[in-house]
């Protein structure tokens, strides 16, 4: 059911995140209230621009995401192997006159991913057919309420797997409906992109507390890392670790960075880095695995005493 | 004990460890005197923190400080890093779609050279390896539901228990095993397939387009192999060295002998040192390109 055509390899891959479209976004609106919902611009302003305006606080304008992707469409998608694409598809939750909804969270997210399925999927009858991949990966703001994300099975896991259903091989339907975490090959046999619910490590999640609790999601997640990495070291694969929020310690669960950390380090034979998303600011950080072990270690002897 | 369970890395003495690793910014909030658990605040920190990456930017120029004083002047000299710097791993942060700053998104090139050659084995198909990851978790759930923890308010099974002998939990599953020996680095530590070559850095002059001086065009920002990163592939070893120049220079004790003496500095870096100015200017840069060329400031 697949296309049939040879897969080209370009040795290029795109990564995108953050895009929060907004669509009570209004050109000319007030800024000053950070949202560009409605009202008259302040004097000396010309209010909320068509496409946006950088340091003013607003969330996307639709055509801004509608032209960036098309501008994908064009440029881009005939040379790239695969997408990468790291959460928050709907605006922030900062305007108390229209409280986001979870329905609107769910609906902004399939729409979102529909633009994805339809850029990238090509002719194939097989949905699951991509021309070229693309792995999506939850944000904070992706789920309702903001920041908070249980274990599941729960309705959020079971309409995220409705939404992303066509990016994920299907034999992952119970693990994702566990932790809303997954991996795909981009290159079938050789390379694999991990998704991980980085919300299960994250500080900010209150339904979450460590990754140290056999029973907390986090301490889940890296069990389901440890066989799934260990299956793709079986067969050769390299993997690219993708997710919203990075790993650093600013972010996440001390308990959580740490183990994070030690799993980047003994598997760096075949983990060849990470991209994510959700600070807005393009930079890099190198994680120490030394630091990581020294601070674990540094945990039991104080539990022990 | 401790100590010998994690002798594969831990095996030199960290006497150089003086960063402390699970303390961050938000920690210095814990001595405001709140009365409350350092858990519940960090949670309360954090969510604000989150929140705040909606909204008008503020203290960003302060964070990449803090990241600068935190990560990059902190990267060890070459011989405590390790095997090609295989002591690090790289956090790659994106800058976004949504104008916090200005619009922008990465192209990564990496090396496909080789790609037929490369081994595939014979491995089991992937429908029986989900199949045995299902049973497995499901299991470890049956077992955790057995947990004398979910009985805490049951008096009764309590007492029925008290007298078993709690279940040996068995090792930490949520920690890696250590890398198989003989195992060799992989393309984030060494040139081979799938090894990142380089990006480029696309974004959106968000001004010039909302007043139609240029058109709805994304434009290469900057490149990782262009001025002034100049770096001719994105192995960690690459990063760890872009870092060391991004680091500010480190002042060095004063001594008796160095209070005359015009090195200031630490002496490893004297070589980058005479290109001071040229560091700063590294340093702007890369602040500039953090904000996406948008001329933020704090």
């Amino acid at each position: 059911l697949g296309n049939h055509r040879s897969k080209v390899l370009h040795g290029r891959f795109l990564h995108l995140t953050d895009i929060h479209p907004d669509e009570f976004y209004k050109v000319g609106a007030n800024i000053e209230d950070n949202s560009c919902h409605r009202g008259k611009p302040g004097k000396g302003s010309a209010g909320a621009s068509k496409y946006g305006d950088a340091m003013l606080g607003c969330d996307s304008p639709m055509i801004l995401m509608n032209q960036t992707l098309e501008w994908v469409k064009t440029h881009l998608r005939d040379k790239i192997d695969f997408v990468v694409w790291t959460g928050d598809n709907i605006r922030h939750d900062n305007d108390r006159k229209i409280p986001r909804t979870e329905m609107e969270i769910f609906d902004m997210n399939t729409r979102v991913a529909n633009l994805f399925h339809d850029i990238f999927h090509g002719d194939a009858l097989d949905p699951r057919h991509y021309d070229v991949p693309v792995v999506p990966s939850l944000g904070n703001n992706d789920v309702y309420p903001h920041n908070l994300f249980a274990p599941g099975p729960t309705l959020q896991t079971r309409e995220l797997w409705n939404i992303w259903q066509n990016f994920i091989s299907e034999e992952q339907l119970h693990i994702f409906q566990r932790g809303s975490y997954y991996f795909t090959e981009v290159v079938p046999n050789k390379l694999a992109v991990l998704s991980i619910n980085t919300l299960y490590l994250f500080k900010s999640n209150p339904l979450v507390d460590n990754c140290d609790n056999r029973k907390d999601p986090g301490f889940k997640l890296f069990q389901w890392l440890g066989v799934t990495l260990d299956e793709l070291r079986e067969r050769n694969m390299k993997v690219w670790l993708s997710g919203h929020v990075p790993p650093i310690p600013k972010n996440y669960d001390i308990t959580c960075y740490r183990k994070f950390v030690m799993w980047l380090h003994e598997y760096r034979d075949i983990i060849v880095g990470g991209v994510y998303g959700h600070m807005n600011i393009d930079h890099f950080i190198p994680v120490d695995a030394k630091k990581a072990y020294k601070s674990y270690q540094d945990s039991l002897i104080r539990q022990g005493f | 004990e401790i100590d010998g369970q994690f002798a594969h890395i831990l095996d030199e003495a960290l006497e150089d460890d003086d960063a402390e690793f699970d303390i961050d910014l938000e920690h210095q909030y814990l001595n405001m005197g709140f009365n409350v658990s350092e858990h519940d605040l960090n949670v309360a920190i954090a969510a604000k923190d989150a929140h705040a990456m909606g909204g008008v930017p503020s203290n960003k120029e302060a964070y990449m400080d803090s990241v600068r004083e935190t990560f990059y002047v902190d990267v060890k000299g070459l011989k405590k890093s390790g095997q090609h710097s295989d002591r690090y791993a790289i956090t790659n942060v994106a800058a976004s779609v949504i104008p916090t700053f200005n619009p922008g998104f990465r192209v990564w090139e990496y090396n496909i050279t080789g790609i037929e050659e490369s081994l595939s084995l014979k491995a089991k198909p992937w429908t029986q390896f989900f199949a045995e990851l299902d049973a497995m978790i499901s299991l470890d759930d049956q077992n955790d539901d057995d947990d004398y923890d979910d009985l805490e308010d049951d008096f009764v099974e309590i007492e029925k228990r008290k007298n078993k002998k709690k279940k040996d939990k068995g090792p930490d599953i949520s920690l890696p095993k250590p890398m198989p020996e003989g195992a060799t680095l992989g393309p984030g530590y060494t040139p081979q397939t799938f090894s990142p070559l380089r990006f480029v850095q696309y974004y959106l002059d968000l001004k010039a387009v909302n007043e139609e001086t240029k058109p709805f065009d994304y434009e290469v920002e900057y490149t990782s192999d262009g001025h002034p990163y100049k770096l001719e592939s994105l192995l960690v070893d690459d990063y760890v060295s872009l870092a060391r120049k991004l680091g500010k220079p480190i002042k060095k004790p004063k001594t008796k002998s160095s209070e005359t003496a015009s090195n200031e500095y630490d002496s490893d870096n004297l070589d980058e040192l005479q290109n001071k100015k040229s560091l700063d200017e590294l340093w702007k840069t890369y602040v500039k390109h953090a904000f996406v060329s948008s001329g933020y400031h704090d």
